[in-house]
């Protein structure tokens, strides 16, 4: 059997919202090291691998590997019942056609179940291979989901260019163009706000805007984001959540 | 999505 309990729940629907709009259903595989999905979008731009470590858990057991697909939109809705304090403890039998979810209230005043029907996806599984990057930004999550929404009101896509001292965001259309240019800033202050950046080569990709900002919704998730970028492959947009394992999204360029 | 490419073009299928 599978059992997972996640004492901060509200990481489990902060994930499964940031990922909804952009893939309809998926399978959750879970084995002894962890919990994790990979899916591309239905039009095949990007893919999103979520991987969460087994000693993020409370508790975690999984006895056989597992895959367990779900329609995101029916998982969203009932995470949604979940408090964000709550702390979410997932369960399924190896052969079951059901997860269960339990919902327990920090004074534990308040427990709910429910049952989510499990279906069959049948979903192409891609090898990512370990890559050395031209440049990694770490940028401030926030700052990041500002910049691409601000820049999708002028353009639909983004030149992303990375030199030693700063990356440039820039793009054009009708109405006219813009460019956002964050310069390396390691704030030890308020690390929260740093902008790190480590290069091999500098670099220069066009991505579709409209994934950036549906990427985007994963902010809530880590206060920074990593964009690992090299000439002529996907750009990796990820966020670390913090002891417990991350969620990473990959974009063909145009 | 014009003159996009597709993200299977870059990983190989496992």
């Amino acid at each position: 059997m599978f059992e997972a309990r996640l004492a901060q729940g509200a990481l489990l629907k902060k994930v499964v919202e940031a990922i909804k709009d952009l893939i309809e259903d998926a399978n959750f595989d879970c084995n002894n090291s962890g919990f994790s999905l990979q899916a591309m979008d239905s039009s095949h731009v990007s893919l999103v691998a979520l991987s969460l470590r087994a000693d993020g858990f409370e508790h975690y057991r999984c006895d056989r590997n597992i895959s367990m697909g779900m329609k995101l939109a029916n998982l969203s809705k009932i995470l949604k019942c979940a408090g964000n304090d709550d702390a979410i403890t997932m369960k399924s039998e190896d052969n079951g056609d059901t997860i269960t979810f339990m919902f327990e209230s920090p004074n534990q005043e308040r427990l709910s179940e429910f049952d989510l029907k499990l279906m069959d996806i049948d979903s192409e599984h891609l090898g990512i291979p370990e890559a050395e990057y031209d440049a990694t930004v770490k940028v401030p999550s926030s700052e990041f989901q500002r910049i691409v929404k601000d820049l999708a009101s002028i353009g639909d896509t983004v030149e992303i260019s990375v030199t030693k001292d700063a990356v440039k965001f820039s793009t054009s259309g009708d109405i006219g163009s813009a460019n956002i240019m964050c310069r390396q800033n390691k704030s030890v202050d308020k690390p929260e706000e740093s902008t790190e950046i480590d290069i091999n080569e500098p670099v220069a990709l066009t991505f579709a805007l409209r994934y950036l900002n549906s990427f985007a919704k994963a902010t809530p998730l880590s206060p920074h984001v990593v964009l690992k970028l090299s000439k002529d492959l996907p750009v990796v947009v990820e966020y670390h959540i913090p002891d417990v394992g991350r969620l990473g999204f990959y974009l063909a360029p145009k | 999505l014009a003159g996009q490419r597709s993200i299977a073009a870059f990983f190989s299928a496992k």
